[in-house]
């Protein structure tokens, strides 16, 4: 199983839809200062069912949402879609069949958020589930952000079996 | 829950001690308990750079700390490896010697994993098969552009 | 020490909100008290790079925040200028464009203090005037060398 | 006045006596990771009277003492001295005639710290005394260390009072 591509449309600072194709198992993600790179992993965060603004580097859930700039007015909601390659059938369950698979998430300013499991709406644990045992989920050890490191070099040793808990 | 914890406790502890030395280039480092109950008990990061003497990781410098903090989080990862590791500006402490090692540790976890990295430095960028470049061309709006490397290095900001 | 506290906020403030556009090369910025009372208030940086909306300091990206850090470490320390100024790696998280905006401000301010700076960056280190070499030649023990720009950018690991 | 020369002996990774010398207003330190180039900033702190081992990267205040490597054996003093130029008289008091000033620390293992103002002995409040008004100190913004940025950046509203009350 590997990403295959991410789909962004209204998610901070990518207002406009944008399709990010992964062709490969290296891929480096450059651009200056404040350009929306870690929007991206925020995405990938986002769209697999994190719901804790602190971990999006926002104050509310609705500030994932884009809410303007000089030039353009805010919009009112914002969608994420991952497409997954399944052709070894490493996503189990009943999805082991398929060989593409998609999640998307959905949130506009009024309304709690919708999820979609290729194409069929569902809920927030039918995503979270698909991934256990993958290694994969939106606080696990495959997503690392900019403060991460951080985190871990000033951990107290309290701290850090908290760490290892999350992990067992 | 508590058979559990030891047993991922030992397993990292087990990466960790393996991961480090290729991650320095030599040295030692492991975990260590600050209580016999492991329920209770605090876990310590003692690590010990090649030619230097034993300490906790408070006491190390910036980019070493920053390799002993990869190589941990590493160890945890290859309990359960995902498909696909995200990082983002990992490499931000390190001189080159340390990039060329971090690298050296992707590539070769590249062959099972796929990795999508945000990086600033040159040595990083070059590593990639594929360049994903974002600008702001228009204020507060961000939009994907193609680059190739030399471009990419521009973009990043190495001159 | 209300008055005193007051009149630091009030200065500190007036040479954020000039400081800010400089480092950034446009954008505003301000300090914002959270409450009535300065003695129990705490203190919101507001930041808003050139093209984007107003948010508080953490909404921004890292390199961003960095530079706002910068900007206002840099009000408080013009209220009473000390004769030198130590920085280690300030530059880290940031690209080229912010790191030339970066030294254009320590030149400038280096016509009254002097500036002791611990860089990985190239274009950081091309800025200096003399250059200090360190090394560990010798494991555990840290040395002096000297060096020349060329050598430095190799020992500092830029290649 | 400027900061001329540093010479550190026995302090952390600096075991054998090493004068750094500051011809100009613009010095970069290089080196790799590891080397010693925190440990210079450490010195300086350390010799204007800092006192916290938190402040100083260590658990305890020994922690500053060269305490070995895999071919030397630690040893059981270290000693830091500044000597700043003062020819625009710029350091006020009793101090102001002097054209040059040097402070020193010195610290054993089994007592502790001495100062040393121009090669007499004095207190740490001496010392400490000198600097005010002149926007120097162990704990001034004239000394931005590894973590102080993201300090500042993670500070909550409150935290930054503090800052502002420490700077008043
Ligand atoms: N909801 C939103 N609507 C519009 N813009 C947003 C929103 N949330 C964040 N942003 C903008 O996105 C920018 C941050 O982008 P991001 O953190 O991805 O930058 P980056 O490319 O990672 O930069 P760096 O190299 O400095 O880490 C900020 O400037 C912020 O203004
Ligand atoms: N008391 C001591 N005795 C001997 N060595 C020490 C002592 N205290 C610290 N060190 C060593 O000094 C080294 C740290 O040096 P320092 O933090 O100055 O590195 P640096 O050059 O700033 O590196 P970076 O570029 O990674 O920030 C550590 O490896 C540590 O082992
Ligand atoms: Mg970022
Ligand atoms: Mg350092």
């Amino acid at each position: 199983m590997y990403l295959k591509k991410i789909k962004l449309a209204g998610f901070k600072s990518f207002v406009d839809p944008t399709t990010v194709l992964l062709p490969s198992n290296l891929i480096s993600v450059v651009g200056p200062n404040g350009c929306g790179k870690s929007n991206i992993i925020d995405a990938v965060c986002w769209v697999m069912g994190e719901n804790s603004p602190k971990y999006l580097r926002g104050e509310s859930l609705a500030d994932v949402i884009f809410n303007g700039s000089t030039t353009r007015k805010p919009v009112g909601q914002c969608s994420v879609e991952l497409i997954f390659d399944n052709q070894d059938g490493s996503i189990g369950g009943e999805y082991a069949k398929y060989g593409e698979i998609s999640i998307k998430r959905i949130l506009t300013r009024d309304s709690d958020s919708a999820y979609y499991l290729n194409g069929t709406h569902c809920r927030r644990k039918d995503i979270v589930d698909i991934f256990l045992g993958t290694g994969l989920g939106s606080r696990s050890y495959s997503i690392i952000g900019q403060n991460m490191i951080a985190r871990i070099i000033e951990a107290k040793p309290d701290e850090m079996r908290v760490y290892l808990e999350e992990a067992a | 829950t508590r058979a559990r914890l030891r047993d991922t406790y030992d397993k990292v502890n087990e990466n960790f001690q393996t991961l480090f030395p290729t991650v320095f280039g030599g040295g030692k480092a492991y975990l260590e308990l600050t209580d016999d109950n492991l329920l209770e008990a605090g876990v310590s990061v003692m690590a010990c750079p090649p030619g230097k003497r034993n300490s906790t990781i408070h006491l190390l410098s910036g980019g070493e700390k920053t390799m002993t903090a990869i190589a941990l989080i590493f160890s945890i990862f290859q309990l359960n490896p995902a498909p696909f590791c995200l990082l983002d500006e990992a490499d931000a402490a390190l001189d080159d010697a340390n990039v060329l090692r971090f690298c050296k540790l992707i590539k070769t976890m590249a062959e099972k994993t796929q990795f999508i990295f945000i990086s600033h430095n040159k040595l990083a960028i070059e590593m990639a098969e594929h360049l994903l470049g974002v600008t702001m061309h228009e204020p507060g709006v961000s939009r994907l552009v193609s680059v190739d490397i030399q471009e990419a290095i521009d973009l990043a900001g190495n001159e």
